[in-house]
């Protein structure tokens, strides 16, 4: 493809991008920087705090059986109802992940079950990598930017729930000194999804010929918008390596948590993706 | 694999997504 094409590639991609993805990084980082006036985020620094900012976290509840949340201790249902508002959230971001990949040219024309493949390996990947806008060294918003969480606090959670978001503050702000804007990544995230060496591809052949395509686009565009950035593209690949350590530990942890939290209840289509993953 | 991966799999085929999740 020529340069034109590229770009209208690159173009398309950001549009969708915007489409299917409410928090942009652009709106995360005014948040984070205090610049939206006196829409600030709700602080969550404490279990005090948890309970206080409940009712912003707007998600839809899994119930927990009303005697097993009587026999728990009151913070552990807190943390528990937490886990499973943040469950709600992250099924609501796979639809959202799910429309956008449907939305990169050539996708909707692969083999059905590959399409299934490439989004159940990719879109914990993706959701990590859309978290690092939110992201910074102190803490994450999280409920479409209403809720500051403080890492501190996260890290205060009792085990296994504390070690689950410290690996991604650790890869967030390592990523986020790459700078990119909202419309590298619309085609960053394209490339994570177009991975031909998912296990159990059928036909990786067209899968790899849409990578590359979205590969010279996402070059491009970073020479173009990024001209004194050296090396941003083998940069911004090596990540992918990185990610894939993560995902892996992530799922590690929620299979720990299933085993040892009697009241934990994972969401179905979370259950899915998981299932057998890694 | 469809089979396995019911609500992806109807997340893939509704182009509007009144997938209840």
């Amino acid at each position: 493809p020529d340069a034109a094409d590229l770009r209208a590639l690159a173009r398309h991609l950001y549009e969708a991008y915007l489409k299917y993805f409410p928090l942009t990084k652009v709106k995360a980082r005014a948040i984070l920087s205090g610049k939206t006036g006196d829409n600030v985020p709700f602080v969550i620094h404490d279990m005090k705090s948890l309970m206080e900012g409940e009712q912003f976290i707007n998600c839809k509840q899994i119930p927990i059986q009303e005697q097993q949340r009587q026999s728990m201790a009151p913070s552990d249902a807190l943390e528990l109802r937490f886990f499973h508002s943040c469950q709600s959230r992250s099924a609501e971001a796979v639809r959202e992940v799910t429309e956008f990949a449907k939305s990169i040219p050539g996708f909707i024309d692969l083999d059905l079950n590959d399409q299934v493949t490439l989004l159940k390996y990719g879109v914990i990947e993706v959701l990590i990598i859309m978290m690092a806008p939110l992201m910074n060294k102190d803490g994450t918003l999280i409920s479409y930017g209403q809720i500051f969480m403080t890492r501190e606090f996260l890290k205060s959670l009792r085990k296994p729930f504390s070690q689950m978001m410290e690996p991604k503050f650790e890869f967030s702000v390592k990523f986020n000194t790459l700078e990119l804007d909202d419309s590298d990544m619309a085609l960053f995230l394209a490339v994570i999804i177009l991975s031909g060496d998912r296990p159990g591809l059928l036909n990786v052949k067209p899968i790899e010929q849409l990578q590359e395509t979205v590969l010279h686009s996402l070059e491009l565009q970073l020479k173009l918008n990024h001209p004194d950035s050296l090396q941003l593209f083998a940069k911004l690949l090596q990540k992918m390596t990185d990610l894939r350590q993560i995902v892996t530990d992530h799922v590690h942890l929620i299979q720990l948590l299933k085993k040892t939290e009697v009241d934990m209840c994972l969401h179905p289509l979370l259950q899915e993706i998981m299932k057998d993953l890694y | 694999l469809k089979e396995k991966h019911k609500i992806l799999h109807q997340l893939l085929q509704n182009s509007t997504s009144p997938v209840d999740l």
